[in-house]
């Protein structure tokens, strides 16, 4: 099965790409590609062809065929359902990120515990009371969820979501670990990993 | 020079060495860590080898040699100054996020421009107004800027920032390009992706 990297440069790719095509631009190099996107040609050329895309010596790659082909592996051959449980700064950060738009999912439903929030729309979609959810994420199909919420509320968030019966996966911010069926996918988000990851690349790398 | 994604497990193997040694575990296999972090055992034990610790058939590694060795290629050999720019919600989350808690950095200042944030302390961090930031940042020396404002404060901040003279890194949330001289390097993050590679897997892959 293809490697995470892959599939996160294959991201990359197709975001670029679009770039590309809005900017009508013909053709581009792996050459250009890798300097955009901090990666060497040598990677983008092997990812590409891995992918049945063979670039044109001293050329490169047509762009409109290229974004349209990795369109198709990335492409939607569904649209998502999303819910977001624990709107809180890290979730409503979350929703206000442009880049969390696509035309692949959908977040159809809040979930929260404070009176405050249940009961109203944030960011147009409705909140409802986390005593809800298992009712609420069963009507409306939920397949991910998107998990904000503090450590010691996890667990018990993620029981009432695979409840349902509808879930399928996880994305996990909080930052206690969580056990599932095993027919729910579940990825953590350590963005403290980033920050360690720049400053070993500060410190020079390997001393 | 070493990968990103080699970079990234020795950080995951560093935190779950550091729990095993808290739990007072004497032995662990590559079986298992690869288990408990996602990874395939000779994926692990790549890794390890290329840092130079080879395993014992039939038993593992050894906890507290294996703890201390990669602790030692991670370790601070200094404490790096960090100022945190746009104290919004996701400044805020990642402040308040426990895993940012480390000995190798320290988040020295806070910037925005918010008149109910300057001149306070948010998280015990001093919150100074965003236009006296190449005076301050240069005052306290800070080397790596995570920077959390709206997209179009981004390239605004990093130039204030560039100033100070003092600036070795960045890592950046906001949406849009940003550009640094030769000497500074940057770090983009898009929580998004993270999403999307969730979305690509539960998909099944390739189709
Ligand atoms: N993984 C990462 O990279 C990362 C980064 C930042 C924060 N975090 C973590 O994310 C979590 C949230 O951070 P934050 O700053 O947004 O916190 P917050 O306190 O601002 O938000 C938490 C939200 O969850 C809600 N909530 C609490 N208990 C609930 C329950 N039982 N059911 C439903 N909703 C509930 C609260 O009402 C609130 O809206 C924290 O655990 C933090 O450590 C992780
Ligand atoms: N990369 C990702 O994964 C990711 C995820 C979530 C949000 N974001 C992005 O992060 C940014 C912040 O999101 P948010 O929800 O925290 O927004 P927010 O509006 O809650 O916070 C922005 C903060 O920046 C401050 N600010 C604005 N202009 C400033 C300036 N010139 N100098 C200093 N401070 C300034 C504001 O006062 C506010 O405190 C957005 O652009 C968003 O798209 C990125």
């Amino acid at each position: 099965r293809i490697a995470e990297p892959t599939v996160e440069r294959l991201v990359l790719y197709y975001r670029l790409l679009m770039q590309l095509h809005n900017e009508e631009r013909r053709v581009v190099s792996s050459q250009e590609i890798g300097e955009l996107l901090g990666l060497k040609a040598s990677q983008v050329r092997k990812d590409l062809s891995y992918f049945g895309e063979i670039g044109k010596r001293g050329v490169g790659y047509h762009v409109e065929r290229l974004y349209q082909h990795i369109s198709g592996i990335l492409s939607p051959n569904r649209l998502w359902k999303i819910a977001l449980v624990g709107v809180g700064r890290l979730g409503e950060a979350l929703l206000g990120h442009k880049a969390l738009r696509s035309e692949k999912f959908r977040i159809e439903a809040l979930f929260d515990n404070d009176k405050t929030k249940t009961g109203t729309e944030i960011c147009g979609i409705p909140c409802y009371d986390s005593d809800d959810m298992t009712r609420v994420m069963k009507e409306k199909g939920i397949e991910v969820m998107i998990l904000t919420v503090p450590a010691n509320a996890a667990q018990s968030s993620v029981d009432k979501a695979v409840a349902a019966g509808t879930l399928k996966g996880i994305l996990t911010f909080a930052t206690s670990a969580i056990s599932v069926p095993d027919d729910v996918l579940v990825y953590r988000v350590d963005i403290s990993v980033e920050l360690e990851k720049l400053l070993f690349f500060l410190k020079g790398g390997l001393d």
